[in-house]
């Protein structure tokens, strides 16, 4: 099964 | 004080069309360098980035850099008013909590209207995108990525897209079957914009949820070219070009755990 990443696994808040 | 004037009032109906169905609430910036815009979703799984450079406008001021905060549905009641080639022109002054919208009439000048929407104070932090090189890059028309979308969305709720040396291929799977569609790298001679160009390094394949790849068709209209770029375990950036300026998304990808 694979899981859906979020956008916060990979980009930081400036 | 902030003033652009758009030739085509399309263009900017264009833009917000595009994000109306995952972002709720958005923050223009506007500064010396033009207008731009980066809003996440609330499942944070998509990224909108959007730039239209001074150029874009036939004219622009804008004396102190400001965000304008804005509900894209309430935005978008404005733009719709508007006729596809009227000229529009927005407004806003340093300090104030109004973005005024006047639209001009190319064929009929003795018509202008004019809209004011209330500005928002948006809290939205602005994400850190670290530069990246993608191993993969597929270039395709606009029209046939949202086709292809479009068509395999019916099949599943998650696309996987492939991409190798010799053609890239989009595959979906679910309750009532699976369905690909593939396609050959090639160029048509004197038809540059309906060519599939591929640059691969390294083979790619990645999943993502259907629904998220259906919102970024949705900038079609915009540009006839749309860009996929690809690497292994990273979001997906898909790259529309404007005339001066870009609409792009990032998208995360589901992984095996």
């Amino acid at each position: 099964t694979k899981k859906q990443k979020s956008m916060m696994d990979f980009f930081k808040p400036k | 004080m902030f003033e652009a004037k758009l030739n085509e009032a399309s263009v900017f109906k264009k833009i917000v069309e595009s994000v109306k169905d995952g972002f709720k609430n958005c923050n223009f910036d506007c500064s010396e360098e033009g207008i731009s815009m980066e809003s996440m979703d609330d499942a944070h799984i998509a990224l909108v980035s959007m730039k239209l450079g001074v150029e874009a406008f036939s004219s622009y001021r804008c004396d102190r850099s400001i965000s304008l905060g804005l509900n894209i549905e309430s935005l978008l009641k404005v733009l719709r008013t508007a006729n596809n080639n009227d000229v529009l022109t927005m407004r806003a002054e340093d300090d104030g909590d109004l973005l005024t919208l006047v639209f001009e009439d190319s064929s009929n000048p003795d018509r202008i209207s004019e809209y004011n929407l209330k500005l928002l104070n948006i809290d939205q932090e602005h994400m850190s995108i670290p530069e990246q090189e993608y191993t993969a890059t597929v270039t395709l028309p606009s029209s046939e990525y949202q086709r292809i979308i479009r068509d395999l969305t019916q099949l599943g709720d998650s696309i996987t897209i492939d991409a190798a040396k010799d053609g890239v291929r989009f595959t979906a799977e679910g309750d009532i079957g699976s369905g690909s569609v593939s396609l050959k790298a090639n160029t048509n001679v004197g038809e540059d914009e309906k060519s599939i160009d591929i640059a691969v390094e390294e083979p790619v394949a990645l999943g993502f949820n259907s629904k998220y790849l259906t919102q970024t068709c949705k900038a079609a209209p915009l540009a006839p070219r749309v860009s996929l770029n690809m690497c292994k375990r990273i979001p997906i950036f898909i790259s529309y070009k404007l005339q001066a300026g870009h609409f792009s998304f990032f998208l995360a990808p589901q992984i095996s755990e």
